[in-house]
């Protein structure tokens, strides 16, 4: 399953 | 990025800043949570581990160094520097804080993204830090009337969280797939957690009155 999307935020 | 995180992001240094000025201005950190300090600390470890793995931006990488080192500096102040450490009264701050972790790190095993490492990790961080503020609040209704910088630190502190909730609600509208239930959940809650705090700062604020949280 897709890789959640990176943490951009802080 | 959008301004409301920005300005979220600028909120929240501003109120790590107001600590470590009255910190540093009063040498004293009377008023002040050491346990809520901790829970920070733990907050932003346990939230930026990704930050040698997963490169954003400059501004990303500048800002986690900075709010894990002034969280790990102020607790070091607060526990070893020979003036201040004086100044802390732990004998009114008595929140039991390790239940909070304790039960954070449980709902974060229940409730994340994607079980790994990281992510439960991250989940915990989120939940950590909306009851992270506990500790202090509580001792500021212990302790009555305190000093002008301690008050504006829990305000900024707070308001940062509720400009993330507008964060949230833009990116919601105007990104497509973008879902963050779980920080959103926990802002809200972490929110509301100010708002007796918000009321009793505002009533001070239109009376010119020093704050005056009911015991």
């Amino acid at each position: 399953c897709l890789q959640p999307p990176p943490k951009d935020e802080l | 990025m959008n301004i409301f995180r920005f300005a979220g992001d600028m909120t929240h240094l501003i109120s790590i800043l107001v600590l470590l000025l009255k910190i540093y201005a009063t040498k004293s950190c009377s008023g002040i949570s050491l346990k809520t300090q901790e829970l920070y600390a733990i907050v932003f470890v346990a939230r930026y581990l990704d930050l040698f793995t997963d490169f954003i931006s400059v501004y990303n990488t500048v800002m986690k160094l900075v709010f894990i080192g002034c969280s790990l500096a102020i607790v070091w102040c607060m526990r070893l520097h020979r003036v201040v450490r004086r100044t802390y009264n732990k004998d009114v701050d008595t929140f039991r804080h390790y239940f909070l972790v304790l039960g954070c790190f449980l709902l974060a095993l229940f409730v994340h993204e994607k079980f790994t490492f990281q992510e439960v990790l991250w989940a915990f961080s989120i939940y950590l830090e909306a009851v992270a503020i506990l500790p202090q609040l509580v001792l500021l209704q212990r302790s009555g009337n305190v000093d002008n910088l301690t008050v504006q630190y829990v305000f900024f502190l707070g308001a940062y969280r509720a400009f993330y909730i507008l964060n949230w609600i833009y990116r919601y509208l105007t990104e497509p797939h973008f879902g963050r239930w779980i920080a959103s959940v926990a802002g809200l809650v972490q929110t509301a957690l100010y708002a007796d705090f918000f009321y009793y700062y505002f009533i001070s604020w239109k009376n010119n009155a020093k704050l005056q949280l009911p015991a």
